[in-house]
């Protein structure tokens, strides 16, 4: 059975999308089958794969209850497979708002194909909405990016509200996997700061990795490629493999 | 009559919140009488500005039809107020979900208040809901800051066609103020291919002025400042205050 873990948080750019894919693609070069379901009407882990969806996409799964099965599809990549996204997810929250058990929908979709899959990745939209709820619901564990700036370090006690309220109510195996510090640059006194902080506040939860700003990383989803494919030697590459050695190992531990 | 601008774009972490905020301060400068709306759950316009909402915010105009007045704040600048935002806001989309003329709420709250100010900006949330439908229908004119990366051009197609949808059906006023380019760095080759695309795309529709990477504009928010008030020297500072000329000026020509 498949590990799910959701890459959420409600501030925009902060890296869910780039800590998604490239973490997936560095599971996947571990040989672990990882499945990247995009759950933003922005359908940017869609681009960024190199994915033109064709047929069947989330929309479909969440709203008429299409297998995940018909929207899968393979990326370039071996070992991993990606259930994209269009842009008619954004119609889906106010779609789903008034089906009955609105929030188990991802949840039931992922049932079928947990048990292909050693890790299962979710990138969120940047909201606190009903498709991130039902991603907090089909998960077990949420990973956090936090860009090393002012505002992104504010919105997390909010955050964590709302990963204590989804507990309360929807699913109490939730657990927080791990939080992650982004486009972190030693230059800058701003940088050091806030990881000081979230690291004080948050202790071992905070991965020992930070991912550097590395021009890589915002080169490579025009080509639709991960970092590793694009340019494996890259500060960005690096530290997304050594992240993946990190979950892996918090993993085997617990 | 105040002019009212949306501030706008689905994608994350582009420049929303610091385009409101330091924009509305340059403006204010020029002794124009100036609003900022936080239509966006994260509050970040309102932090920002250094406010703590302590009675009614966005939140209770929307959802209770409270009058602006009882929620709008002064800022620490003069000629600058602020309609505050909470974090409650992010369950208004589900709540105005049900409700008659739901689009027109923002835009009747500001009815009242229109006649006291020069200009109005409304910093919107990373995503095309509700709120963002919202803002587009109190708008006579939407601001489009494009942070020079590819996930941020991609989505500008859809912002496009969502603009169009919203002159058909709900604003046939709404026009296209402008596209500011941001996090601009000319060391950067994806930097000046973004931009290049940009300004061959929409031409004289992207401003001259675009505003530079500048840790100034990410430091400033953390004393509830500013970049005028932080640091009036820095890169980020000039581009705001030559981007309040610019927008003038066109305001002037037609
Ligand atoms: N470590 C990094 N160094 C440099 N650029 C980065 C890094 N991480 C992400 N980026 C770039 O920053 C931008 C924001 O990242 P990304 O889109 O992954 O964030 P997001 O949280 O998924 O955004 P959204 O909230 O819109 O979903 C993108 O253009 C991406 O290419
Ligand atoms: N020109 C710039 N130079 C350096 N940092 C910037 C610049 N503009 C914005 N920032 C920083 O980048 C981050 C994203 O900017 P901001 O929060 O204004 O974007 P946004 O579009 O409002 O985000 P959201 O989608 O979450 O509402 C913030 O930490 C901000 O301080
Ligand atoms: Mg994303
Ligand atoms: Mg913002």
């Amino acid at each position: 059975m498949a590990k799910v873990i959701a890459i959420a948080n409600q501030k925009g750019g902060v890296g869910k999308t780039t800590t998604s894919i490239n973490l997936a693609a560095a599971l996947s070069l571990s040989h672990k089958p990882t499945l990247v379901v995009d759950l933003d009407p922005q359908a940017n882990a869609t681009s960024g794969l190199g994915i033109e969806p064709h047929g069947s996409t989330i929309y479909e799964c969440l709203i008429n209850a299409t297998e995940a099965d018909q929207a899968i599809c393979s990326s370039r990549i071996a070992n991993l497979d990606v259930l994209p996204s269009r842009q008619d997810l954004a119609g889906a929250e106010l779609e789903l708002a008034g089906v009955p058990e609105r929030e188990m929908a991802l949840h039931q979709c992922l049932e079928d194909v947990r048990d292909r899959y050693d890790i299962i990745l979710i990138d969120c939209p940047p909201a606190l909405g009903l498709l991130t709820v039902n991603a907090l619901v089909a998960a077990q564990s949420v990973l956090i990016p936090v860009q090393c700036e002012y505002y992104a370090m504010e919105g997390l006690g909010r955050l964590m509200q709302t990963l204590e309220r989804v507990r309360e109510t929807l699913n109490p195996a939730l657990e927080l996997e791990g939080i992650l510090l982004t486009m972190w640059d030693a230059r800058l006194t701003l940088s050091r700061q806030v990881s000081e902080e979230v690291r004080q506040y948050f202790k071992e939860k905070v991965y020992r990795v930070a991912i550097p700003r590395n021009v890589a990383l915002a080169e490579a989803p025009s080509y639709g490629q991960t970092v590793l494919l694009y340019n494996a030697a890259s500060a960005g590459a690096r530290a997304y493999l050594e992240l993946a050695k990190e979950l892996l190992n918090n993993g085997e531990k617990s």
